[in-house]
C-alpha cells in the first residue's frame, strides 16, 4: 500500500523543503514511485523540483474540488511526480474555514491515487494552520526535520502537542515516523548539545543519518534540480541517499 | 514621535527574530526607548529577551481587547520593553476572521503607547496571514531580513506585492525601511551572487551593514539574553550594533 508522510515543523527554515525534495529523489532512485505534494504557498518544493508551468495546482484541489490526478505534474526524475503549489494557496487557510470537513480535504483528495505510489510526501508551510492540519490528517506518519538550534528545539513541544491533538481528533493511526537532524555541524557546541538532548528524549525515533550543513544543498534549487542530480557526490546528497535507505529499512521493519 | 517598524518576511528561518531582539537591544544601547511586540505564536522574541512569566499576552490584546499597556513586560535591558506572545496566538489567525476591522487590531491597540517609545519593532511569523497583516497595517515601515539563499530571494516578489497591497488598501504611508542581509558568508559563491542581485535590484534600500553567520547569535537565546549581552565583542553583536547606528542615521536623515 501507499505510505503518506507529512514533512512538518512550524519552525521556519529548518530544512522541510530540502528534505522533501531530496528524500523523494533518494526514494525514487531506490525504485520507489513517489508523489510530492507541495502544501506551502511559497511553492519552494515545486520550483526545487523544476516544476514551474502549470495551470492548476493544489489550491484548485483543496478549494475548487478539482480531481487531484488532473494537477499531477511529472518531474524530470523517473518515478517522481509533483502536485505543485501556487501563491493562491495563501488564501486557502482563510477560505477553508467555511468548508465542510475542512481538515480532511487533502485526505479525501488523495484517495484516487492510493496504490499508484509507494510514498506520498507532503511539504508543509512553517505554521500549524489548516494546510499543515490537512497534511497531518491525511498522513500515516510525520517526519520532522529539526535544526540543531535553540529556537527549533523550543518549538518541538508545541509540535508534538499538535500531532497528539490531530491523532485524537481525526487520525488515530498518526505517529512520528522519525526526526531528522538537519544543517548539522559537529564542530559547533550548541549543535552537539541539542543533538544529545534530542537523542536522549526521542531515542530511536531520531534517524541515525544526520544531514550536514552543505552549501551544495542550497545551490541546487537555483538550477531547479534536486541536490542528488546537481551534485550526487557531495556530503548533502550522500546524506539524503542514506536517509532514503534508512527510511526504507525502518518502513520494511514495519 | 514613535516609529513603528514591522520585521517581516514570510520565508522561514531568515533571522527575523534574531534581528528583532538584537536590533532592539542595539537601539536601546543608543539611548532609545524601544518596545518589541512579539506577533509569532512561537514566542521566540519573548524567550530570547528573557521574558517568560506572564499572565496575559498579545493574544489577549488582539482578540480580548485588553489594553496593551496591561501586557507590557520590562526586559532586563534598560529602555527595552516587550509585549510577549503565547501559543494561543496560533488560534488568533482564525479567530480574527469574524472580528470587525480585523486588520487594524494592532494599529488601534498601539495608540495609547505612541509617544512613550522612540521605536516599536514587531516580530512577525513566517507567513502573510492576519498576524503579519496586522503588523503591516500598524507599521510606518517594513524591515526585511533576507538570507542570501535562493528560496529566500524567490520569496521577495510575493512579499513586495503583499506590502504594496496593504499600502493601497489600509496604510498609504507604509514603505520599505530597509533590507538587511543576514547569515552572510562572503566565502560562499551563492551568497555573494544573491547579494549582488539584491543590491542591484533594491539599491540604497539594502543596508550597508551585513549580518555575518555567527554561532554566538544562535547561542544567546538559550541563555534568554540578546547576543549584545551574551557576547558584545562577537562579530554578530558588532554587526547588530552597527545596524542600529545605521538605522538611526537613516531615520534621522528622514
Ligand atoms: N543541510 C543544509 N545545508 C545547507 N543549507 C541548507 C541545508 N538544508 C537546507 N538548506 C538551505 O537553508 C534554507 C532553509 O531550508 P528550507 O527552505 O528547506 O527550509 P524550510 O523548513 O522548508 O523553510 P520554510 O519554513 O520557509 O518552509 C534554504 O535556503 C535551503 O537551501
Ligand atoms: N547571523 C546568524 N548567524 C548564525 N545563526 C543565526 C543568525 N541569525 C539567526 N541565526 C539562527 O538561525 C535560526 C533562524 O533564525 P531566526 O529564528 O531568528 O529566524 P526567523 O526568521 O525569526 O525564523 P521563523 O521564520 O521561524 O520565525 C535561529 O536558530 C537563530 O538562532
Ligand atoms: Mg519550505
Ligand atoms: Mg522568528
Amino acid at each position: 500500500g501507499t505510505r503518506i508522510i507529512a514533512i512538518a515543523n512550524q519552525k521556519g527554515g529548518v530544512g522541510k523543503t530540502t528534505t522533501a525534495i531530496n528524500l523523494a529523489t533518494g526514494l525514487a532512485a531506490c525504485g520507489q514511485k513517489v508523489l510530492v505534494v507541495d502544501l506551502d504557498p511559497q511553492g519552494n518544493a515545486s520550483t526545487g523540483l523544476g516544476v514551474s508551468e502549470y495551470e492548476m495546482d493544489v489550491y484548485d484541489v483543496l478549494i475548487g474540488g478539482v480531481d487531484l490526478t488532473k494537477v499531477i505534474c511529472a518531474s524530470d526524475i523517473p518515478g517522481l511526480d509533483v502536485v505543485p503549489a501556487s501563491a493562491d494557496l495563501a488564501g486557502a487557510e482563510i477560505e477553508l474555514i467555511d468548508i465542510d470537513h475542512r481538515e480532511a480535504r487533502l485526505n479525501n483528495a488523495l484517495a484516487p491515487v492510493l496504490g499508484k505510489y509507494d510514498y506520498i510526501l507532503t511539504d508543509c508551510p512553517p505554521a500549524l494552520g489548516l494546510l499543515t492540519i490537512n497534511a497531518l490528517v491525511a498522513a500515516d506518519s510525520v517526519l520532522v526535520p529539526l535544526q540543531c538550534e535553540y529556537f527549533a528545539l523550543e518549538g518541538m513541544t508545541r509540535l508534538m502537542k499538535s500531532i497528539e491533538r490531530i491523532r485524537r481528533a481525526y487520525n488515530e493511526d498518526l505517529d512520528i515516523q522519525g526526526i531528522v537532524l538537519t544543517m548539522h555541524d559537529g564542530r559547533n557546541n550548541l549543535c552537539r548539545s541539542v543533538e544529545a538532548e534530542v537523542r536522549e528524549y526521542f531515542g530511536d525515533r531520531v534517524y541515525r543519518t544526520v544531514i550536514p550543513r552543505n552549501v551544495r544543498l542550497s545551490e541546487a534549487p537555483s538550477y531547479g534540480v534536486p541536490a542528488l542530480v546537481y551534485d550526487l557526490a557531495c556530503a548533502g546528497s550522500q546524506a539524503y541517499a542514506r536517509l532514503a535507505a534508512e527510511m526504507l529499512r525502518r518502513e520494511g521493519a514495519g
